[in-house]
């Protein structure tokens, strides 16, 4: 929540630059928005009609790498390095922040290895810099790394630009999630209501046992 | 409206303190009122005591038969319960912050004193009632306040209790009828001895629409902490004492039941409403601790089927 | 709305807060430390 606020006015200016702004002036831009250092959203960006209109022209690579950040990773951006323009650091920078980000969609707990692989990091200090000044203190991901096990365990990661296609299955794991919480209420209604005719049950025992007790007690009496 | 309480009336409080009600009727305070900014600091400084005894005095003022306290201090001693006066260490800090206090602008004077019981219930002890009754010897106004931290997180309530003792040799015309709770065997004796000597009044909580605001933040500040902890987990040396006292228990009373099977045939109905009566306690006391474990695995159980079973 | 999907998306990749052997051991086992206390106390009623 905290990283949408923080982004919220950045994602207007970029986007109000690209609606004014075409061609050469636009993959400024573009170039501008990916490398800044708050910056992690770009679909709404990608929505402009004029960043769309790049599709096809000479700046097309433009909107490519836009993409790239908006749903890939550094390891798609190595492979299709020919195909996209070269990344200044700082868009090295966010691009391998938005891989973590990546990564932790899919697991909890992220190794070392795999961390050091896909962010071409070769020793584990110069990953554990990273992960806590350029992730953790932007506020990306929270989480705990564990040297013993040579991991990080992630608690929190920041939402990345949706994948056409992703919406459907977000969908039937929010209904999942309602229908597993409805049930759960029903649930504690029905213990409820088994508790009280327990309890009225109970009370009626104990009184008829009271009674015959008082009744054997006349008797002998 | 409901921020008038918090007007101090010096002039009242003068008047009341020369009138002195209380002089002729020792039940003459009946309520208690403590503010929430109170209740919170005397909880969170007797759970920061462990399971050692705290204590800290009350400011506040009163309102005809209710005691209101207002705010509440820690005071710089431990041990309690294990000293005959350990108020005695901190005669001079309670002196200092009463004059700067005053010096700051705060009007109350000090009403009452707490201290806390970790794990065994709130009552007063041998030690507590002397302490009190010699407060009320020369205090006036004062009560006494006992915080259980402890049965406070197992029960999920705060346990607490406002108690004033009768003066010397008074006997009270009515038996009171105080709820139920579980007293250690260790304890038991020193409940018992001195159960009569003083009396409970009935606490209610009041806070400034302020305190709401704050409070509401606060709340949405630290409800994950409050939704991830458990008292199975926080308080299970607590647990393991109160199952290894109902042990105890069970035993003593299987013990007096052995000695008795002869002497009831003689002692008759009396002896055996006794036992009777130790038997239901035991009942009781193993029915709450399984109640405060039952509650704690079913929050467990909610939590695992609200944020564990659901996947992508 | 794109930023409450990423919202969402971020809330829903916490599901499940908990999944792994040694929790389901130690949850197990407390709910059936908890069964046990049950089961004693009924014995203490009865």
């Amino acid at each position: 929540m905290d990283i949408e606020q923080k982004q919220a006015e950045h994602i207007d200016y970029f986007v109000k630059q690209a609606s004014n702004l075409k061609g050469t002036a636009l993959s400024t831009v573009i170039v501008e928005a990916t490398s800044h250092p708050s910056l992690f959203a770009f679909s709404e960006i990608i929505a402009a009609s004029n960043v769309l209109e790049l599709e096809g022209t000479e700046n097309s690579a433009s909107l490519d790498l836009l993409r790239m950040f908006a749903y890939g990773t550094w390891s798609e951006y190595k492979s299709a390095a020919d195909r996209l323009p070269q990344l200044v650091p700082d868009q090295v920078l966010k691009l391998k922040q938005l891989t973590v980000l990546t990564l932790a969609e899919t697991n909890k707990v992220l190794p070392y290895d795999l961390l050091m692989q896909e962010l071409d990091v070769t020793n584990v200090r110069e990953l554990e810099d990273f992960l806590i000044n350029d992730c953790m203190y932007v506020g990306i991901v929270r989480g705990k790394l564990d040297q013993l096990r040579r991991c990080f365990e992630v608690q929190f990661a920041a939402g990345r630009d949706l994948r056409p296609g992703q919406l459907g299955s977000m969908i039937q794991t929010l209904a999942n999630w309602l229908s597993t919480s409805e049930n759960l209420l029903v649930s504690i209604q029905e213990k409820i209501k088994w508790a009280d005719t327990m309890s009225e049950i109970d009370k009626k025992h104990k009184k008829e046992v009271d009674e015959r007790v008082e009744e054997v007690k006349k008797t002998l009496s | 409206a409901s921020d008038s309480i918090f007007f101090y009336d010096e002039a009242a409080q003068a008047k009341f303190q020369q009138e002195k009600p209380w002089a002729n009727d020792p039940h003459y305070f009946k309520r208690v009122k403590i503010s929430a900014l109170a209740l919170l600091k005397m909880v969170v400084h007797a759970r920061s005591g462990g399971t050692i005894e705290v204590m800290g005095l009350m400011q506040g003022k009163t309102d005809r038969d209710a005691i209101i306290v207002m705010d509440a201090f820690a005071l710089p001693v431990e041990g309690t319960e294990t000293r005959v006066n350990a108020q005695a260490d901190a005669y001079e800090y309670m002196v200092d912050y009463s004059q700067t206090n005053k010096q700051a602008g705060r009007l109350e004077n000090v009403v009452g004193w707490y201290h806390s019981h970790p794990g065994y219930g709130c009552w007063l002890s041998g030690i507590d009632v002397s302490t009190q009754m010699l407060n009320q010897q020369y205090q006036e106004p004062f009560l006494a306040v006992v915080i259980d931290p402890t049965r406070t997180v197992s029960a999920g309530k705060v346990e607490i209790g406002a108690f004033r003792t009768y003066p010397e040799g008074y006997k009270p015309p009515d038996e009171p009828v105080s709820e139920y709770q579980t007293i250690p065997l260790n304890k038991i004796e020193d409940f018992g001895v001195h159960c009569k000597q003083y009396y409970a009044l009935d606490i209610t909580y009041f806070k400034s629409s302020l305190d709401c605001h704050l409070l509401d933040l606060l709340w949405n500040k630290y409800w994950v902490n409050t939704l991830s902890s458990s008292p199975l987990l926080g308080n299970g040396d607590y647990v393991a004492g109160q199952i290894s006292d109902l042990a105890e228990k069970i035993e003593q009373a299987e013990n007096q039941l052995a000695h008795s099977r002869f002497g009831s045939l003689i002692g008759g109905p009396l002896r055996k409403k006794e036992e009777e009566s130790q038997l239901t306690k035991i009942t009781r006391d193993s029915a709450k601790i399984t109640v405060e474990q039952v509650h704690g695995l079913m929050s467990q159980v909610i939590k695992d089927i609200l944020f564990n079973s659901v996947r992508q | 709305e794109n930023s409450l999907l990423r919202q969402v998306s971020s809330l829903l990749r916490r599901l499940p807060a908990i999944e792994s052997e040694k929790f389901q051991d130690d949850f197990l086992m407390e709910y059936n430390d908890t069964l046990l206390i049950t089961y004693l106390a009924m014995f203490t009623n009865c």
